[in-house]
């Protein structure tokens, strides 16, 4: 987990067409 | 592979399959067609390009992983949406979008590919090889350049794009998976929708065998890119640890 922080984080957060 | 019969899988589930990953495909697509049209597809100018080539090559190299990131971040959009990828366990998410999320920018790029011109849109306009000179890398932007001219020449829609790009990405032989089966048949199921809409698009000219052979080149091209930034590492560590994306760095920085 630590190791790849940011992936996990992107992976969790719920992201909208829009945000994107 | 492993003498397991290919899931049997009904016409109505390989179109739902299909429709779910290109509604994916088309919501994180990061540049939709229309918006390139509008674009025009203006290329750079003579000076745009010497002022790209004039760059100090740490910076032409810290501003190609920034977009490279971009790009990526769409990708993790992508694999998320689609059926099954986060039922995976997470080591395997984990795993799939390290050795994948690239190969999956690389296949994207023949959406934002000038074949006629061959140049590719990067910063806001369409920029040729010779726009990238300053990153000392002219082998590999070549390779990339001709990767992306032999996708346009397969004509492949969304659709199919969208396909290859998951069947790409839930690649079951990738190293350190701990749920190889499961990913297997994801990879399985992909492989019969892409079959299954390439027949009903009437694309009977063995263009599933041309993107079999892609896999290699994809591969291999990020071995290269992986190569590239070793070398560069040496030369400049420290731009790399300052003025990288972090996600660039947790990706590729092993």
């Amino acid at each position: 987990k630590e190791k790849h922080k940011i992936l996990h984080q992107l992976l969790q957060n719920s992201t909208s067409p829009v945000d994107l | 592979s492993n003498g397991e019969t290919s899931p049997t899988v009904s016409m109505a589930e390989l179109d739902h399959l299909a429709h779910i990953i290109s509604k994916s495909h088309l919501e994180t697509c990061q540049h939709l067609r229309e918006e390139l049209q509008q674009m025009n597809w203006q290329n750079l100018l003579q000076d745009e390009v010497e002022s790209y080539q004039s760059k100090p090559r740490e910076v032409m190299w810290q501003l190609c992983a920034v977009k490279i990131t971009e790009a990526i971040q769409y990708v993790v959009e992508f694999a998320k949406r689609i059926d099954g990828f986060m039922d995976l366990c997470q080591n395997d998410q984990i795993v799939l979008l390290k050795a994948g999320s690239l190969e999956v920018v690389f296949i994207r790029m023949c959406r934002v590919f000038d074949s006629q011109n061959n140049t590719v849109y990067f910063d806001g306009k369409f920029a040729g090889p010779d726009a990238f000179k300053a990153l000392g890398c002219d082998d590999l932007i070549t390779s990339v350049f001709d990767f992306a001219k032999s996708m346009c020449l397969l004509h492949l829609t969304e659709e199919e794009l969208a396909l290859f790009s998951a069947f790409v990405l839930f690649s079951a032989d990738r190293s350190w998976l701990q749920e190889k089966l499961q990913v297997e048949k994801m990879q399985q199921r992909t492989h019969l929708a892409l079959q299954h809409i390439l027949q009903k698009n009437q694309r009977e000219d063995g263009v599933l065998n041309k993107l079999r052979c892609k896999v290699s080149a994809l591969r291999s091209l990020c071995n290269r890119h992986t190569e590239k930034l070793s070398a560069f590492r040496a030369i400049y560590p420290d731009v790399i640890r300052t003025h990288f994306p972090p996600l660039y760095k947790e990706l590729f920085g092993a």
